[in-house]
């Protein structure tokens, strides 16, 4: 559609802009509530001081989840879709007026979480390197299947509070052989951002994703 | 927009003809895995021979949710987005074809299970009666601010999964508050669909609601 068409040109202005600076950037989506911004905290506490972060946060509105990040000290900016028509997804250009605000120089992991959504986001390039899915246990374990668009163009997939497993009928395998059929590729991590539990493994697979793009 | 106009001349349509069928029809929504499927189970567990439910299913794909159904001896139809572009919504017009193909004389209740989005599905009138919420307590207690137009469209909000507190750290006042700030009118009903805590209420209020119909 010409929307998507338009979008994709600047998508690659975007994904330029963020090359010629040394800007690994990732696009962080998932359901509401999934996680997306507790697996955020976790990681910005867990990346330790040689990556220098940056964060758009993507929005309908407030600024909740940025001020949670404040607390970090890393750049944030907020992006809210509810001035510009309350879009379900965030697109090249509003990531691109964002991008355009920050100092790039200071940056070297940019994340930009995208509205709570496990449809529409997955159509729309907004220029990362990246596209990274938090999921919850606690959404079923047949999703894969039913929203499969999202589950086949993430690289990587977070299966996120798997400390709520004990007290759910859910069966992470079951889970994780969904995603793997749809997705035979993606990195599939486990990990609870309550506990902590599985955030080492997804710190040392950021590690070597951010290496192999330098 | 024009796609929002044009929706809602369908949509007028396909009140007319459940109002003709004397068809009360609710629009089930919720993001991803709120459990609006598990809820239908439980309510067509309790609704008694009296009231005579028809079920539309909508997803992107697959037809897991109408399989679960099939058990309860109900006329299921199912929709499918995905043969028609992915939308991460169901419109009028897909409604409207379901409707046709249902017999109508043998249904007093429709409900139609909208594609899993916290979203999009709100701002589409499909021809219902009333719109409902099916909110997980797992999802976070500030979602009503963030995800607000959803709230506000609709006329009652089942907090579902609430066997799962007393292992989060969400305070279901505070959710509640949140849900008051943004649409202070909506019916709100707390229940497990897991354990059947709070189905009792939700039942008496859904035949409430279709007395007050006819
Ligand atoms: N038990 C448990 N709860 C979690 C975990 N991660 C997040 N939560 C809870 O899930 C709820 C939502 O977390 P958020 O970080 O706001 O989720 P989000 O995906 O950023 O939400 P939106 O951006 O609003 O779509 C909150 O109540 C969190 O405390 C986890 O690993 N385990
Ligand atoms: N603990 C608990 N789990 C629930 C409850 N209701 C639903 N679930 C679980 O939540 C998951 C999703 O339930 P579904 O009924 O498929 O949710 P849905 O909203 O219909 O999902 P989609 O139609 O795919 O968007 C499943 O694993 C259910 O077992 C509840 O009240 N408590
Ligand atoms: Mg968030
Ligand atoms: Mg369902």
């Amino acid at each position: 559609t010409d929307v998507l068409d338009a979008n994709r040109v600047v998508a690659e202005e975007n994904r330029r802009i963020l090359k010629q600076a040394g800007v690994f950037a990732i696009n962080l989506m998932g359901s509401p509530g999934s996680g997306k911004t507790r697996v955020l905290e976790r990681t910005l506490e867990n990346i330790g001081n040689k990556i220098r972060a940056g964060i758009i946060q993507g929005d309908i509105t407030t600024t909740l989840d940025s001020e949670r990040l404040m607390k970090f000290e890393v750049p944030v900016v907020q992006i809210n879709t509810e001035p510009f028509g309350g879009d379900c997804h965030l697109g090249a250009n509003l990531v691109q007026r964002a991008v355009k605000s920050m100092d790039l120089s200071q940056i070297g992991l940019l994340f930009i979480e995208n509205v709570g959504n496990l449809v529409c986001p997955a159509e729309f390039d907004i220029g990362e390197n990246l596209k990274m899915l938090v999921f919850s246990v606690t959404e079923g374990e047949e999703k894969p299947l039913k929203y499969p668009l999202m589950f086949r163009e993430c690289g990587v997939v977070l299966i996120n509070k798997i400390d709520l497993l004990k007290h759910l009928n859910v069966k992470i395998d079951h889970l994780t052989q969904n995603i793997r059929r749809i997705n035979p590729g993606a990195e599939v991590l486990r990990l609870s951002a309550e506990t902590g539990e599985g955030v080492d493994e997804w710190i040392s697979f950021l590690k070597d994703r951010i290496n192999l793009y330098r």
